[in-house]
């Protein structure tokens, strides 16, 4: 696609397709399309440049890079690592592989099992923080998430951890009195840790649709998101909906899922997602 | 609604004309915006509105009815016809057990509606059996087996074997114990990993299923029929589950695989608990993608 400098029908409508194809979303193809026809009509298209790095540059603008030192660390004391997000996304995963990330930048990481409701939650993470080699905090399955939670940012000041990272149950963002018990737990790190969780972090799976965008929003109304994790991009799913919510939401994609093993976690570049876009 | 959003495109139309194919165009593009917006695969989309178009191209608008009104009844009704007749039945098997194969990508559903459908059959008066055979995710066999004690229901699981021989072994195992339907819980994959697909290819070929259910989540989006055409061609699905309609998504994946796989959307999941599964209904689904 865009091989060439010359604008057509066809052009546009394989754009349109692409962008579509990928999750994009009506509403944002169809402003990326006027935006990359108006660019070319403005001349923007520099000489020698193929319309394809026009396209590039359009969605180029919508993304954020991942932060340099990849979380934002407390100024003092451990940093906590909220982990959130809907049934399946891939949130215990993502925290087995964090875990592993860094520990192995020599951090030392704690992580807690704070989905103390699903069958083998616990029993799962357990088995993770064997082969990563991390402690795990835990209760048995069917006590109270905030207190697990709150044992585990106080095991962390305690041990004197750099990261503690906090699993949470799986829960859809309009089972209302989930999201409750989701803002208890975060009232509970508080008061331990004022200014704890220092990162509350979405687990999106790069196959959901549009109602990725509501999940962003309900979590970030309710937790107040600091950035996605988008997983199974190993897959052919493209994940386009990070683009919208990055849009609409100010929500910035900080890692990216690329497999089921515990080192299957890479920092978000935009440029290699906008190439899986566009093919 | 879509109905609202034609009002405006249509209202402008004076009785006894006939419908152009310019303003059903027109109209049909706000249909084909809501169809997008709700996650259906924007090729179903384009096939689904060319059948609109035809079929409303050169109807004379009906006195007393509003135009647009009418080009939202023939996208509601090729909108029916698209989501066939329900189809809910698991047909058992003639001779011996029943085996069903639950298949599907990771984080889908497959664990939880193998119990859920586990204790459906109980329900139903059979003798069901849960198979264990997700060798690769961390306490997988745990959580069916958790499962099994939540609903009655036996979990065979034996170490060091492949999950084809562990579900040809269940399958003799069955028999001893007088199980008549056997439920075989796969191992999440994705339909690009060619080891895996090889290893449920092989699951099928030794035990013949009587029924193959792709288990999806209801809130993926266009990639749903890429995953499920793979599926399909290596397993030849029965049918359809949808998980997770307790939430809010418009689910246009359902439209699109009922068109694409063109196998029954049996079941749906309606929340994490064990008794959380319905037979699906064809027009009360049609309803909610159509609000
Ligand atoms: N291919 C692939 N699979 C993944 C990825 N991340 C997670 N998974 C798989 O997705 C499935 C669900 O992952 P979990 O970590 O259990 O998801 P979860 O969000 O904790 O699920 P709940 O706690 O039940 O809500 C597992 O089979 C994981 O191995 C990824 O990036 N790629
Ligand atoms: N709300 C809701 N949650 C569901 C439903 N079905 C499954 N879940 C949840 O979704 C998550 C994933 O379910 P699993 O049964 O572990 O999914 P799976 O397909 O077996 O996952 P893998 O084996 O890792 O591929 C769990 O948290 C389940 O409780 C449903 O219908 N509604
Ligand atoms: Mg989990
Ligand atoms: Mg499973």
């Amino acid at each position: 696609i865009g091989q060439g400098r010359h604008i057509d029908q066809d052009f546009l409508d394989e754009l349109e397709y692409r962008l579509l194809a990928a999750d994009i979303g009506v509403a944002k193809t169809e402003a990326i399309v006027a935006e990359v026809q108006q660019r070319y009509k403005a001349g923007e298209l520099a000489p020698g440049e193929e319309l394809l790095d026009l396209i590039k540059r359009s969605l180029r603008n919508e993304l954020e890079e991942s932060l340099p030192e990849e979380l934002n660390w407390a100024e003092s004391g451990p940093t906590v690592v909220l982990v959130v997000g809907v049934n399946g996304a891939g949130k215990t995963t993502s925290v087995a592989k964090l875990a592993k990330r860094f520990k192995d930048l020599d951090k030392k990481v704690l992580i807690a099992a704070g989905d103390t409701y699903r069958a083998a939650a616990v029993e799962q993470l357990e088995i993770w923080a064997d082969r990563v080699g991390v402690d795990l905090i835990k209760q048995k399955t069917g006590s109270d998430a905030a207190a697990v939670a709150f044992d585990a940012v106080a095991a962390a000041d305690a041990r004197g951890a750099d990261l503690v990272l906090i699993d949470t149950a799986g829960r859809l963002h309009n089972k209302e009195h989930l999201m409750r018990e989701l803002e208890k737990v975060r009232r509970v790190i508080q008061k331990r840790v004022p200014a704890a969780p220092h990162e509350t972090l979405l687990v999106l799976d790069a196959t959901a649709g549009q109602n990725a965008i509501q999940q962003a929003k309900l979590f970030d109304a309710s937790m107040g998101i600091t950035g996605l994790i988008l997983t199974k991009l190993d897959g052919t799913a493209k994940g386009g909906v990070a683009i919208t919510i990055k849009r609409e939401l100010g929500l910035p994609v900080r890692f990216i899922g690329v497999g089921e093993g515990m080192d299957d976690l890479q920092p978000f570049e935009p440029d290699a997602f906008i190439n899986a876009i566009l093919g | 609604s879509i109905s609202e959003r034609f009002s405006s495109i249509f209202d402008k139309l004076r009785y006894g004309g006939a419908l152009t194919e310019d303003n059903i165009r027109e109209g049909l593009r706000e249909v084909r915006r809501a169809l997008l917006e709700a996650d259906v695969n924007v090729d179903v989309v384009k096939e689904f509105l060319d059948k609109c178009t035809a079929k409303a191209v050169g109807e004379d608008i009906v006195k007393g009815v509003e135009p647009g009104q009418q080009v939202v009844q023939i996208v509601h009704d090729q909108l029916i016809e698209l989501m066939g007749e329900s189809d809910t039945e698991i047909p058992f098997a003639k001779n011996g057990p029943t085996v069903i194969l639950m298949a599907g990508l990771q984080g889908s559903g497959k664990t939880t509606t193998t119990a859920k459908l586990a204790m459906m059959l109980l329900g139903m008066g059979k003798r069901p059996m849960m198979v264990a055979a997700d060798l690769q995710r961390p306490a997988a066999i745990e959580q069916l087996k958790i499962l099994g004690e939540h609903v009655g229901v036996p979990v065979f699981h034996e170490s060091g074997m492949t999950p084809p021989e562990l579900c040809a072994k269940a399958l003799k195992h069955a028999e001893g114990d007088n199980r008549d339907v056997i439920l075989l819980d796969t191992a999440g994959r994705l339909h690009v990993d060619d080891q895996l697909m090889d290893e449920i290819a092989d699951v099928s070929k030794r035990t013949k299923p009587t029924q193959t259910y792709l288990v999806v989540d209801s809130m993926t989006g266009q990639d749903a029929v890429n995953s499920a055409k793979a599926f399909n061609e290596r397993l030849e699905i029965d049918g359809v589950i949808f998980t997770k309609l307790d939430g809010d998504t418009r689910g246009g994946a359902i439209v699109s695989l009922r068109h694409i796989v063109g196998k029954p959307i049996k079941f749906i999941g309606v929340g994490e608990k064990i008794e959380a599964v319905q037979p699906f209904q064809p027009d009360r689904y049609a309803r909610r993608i159509l609000g």
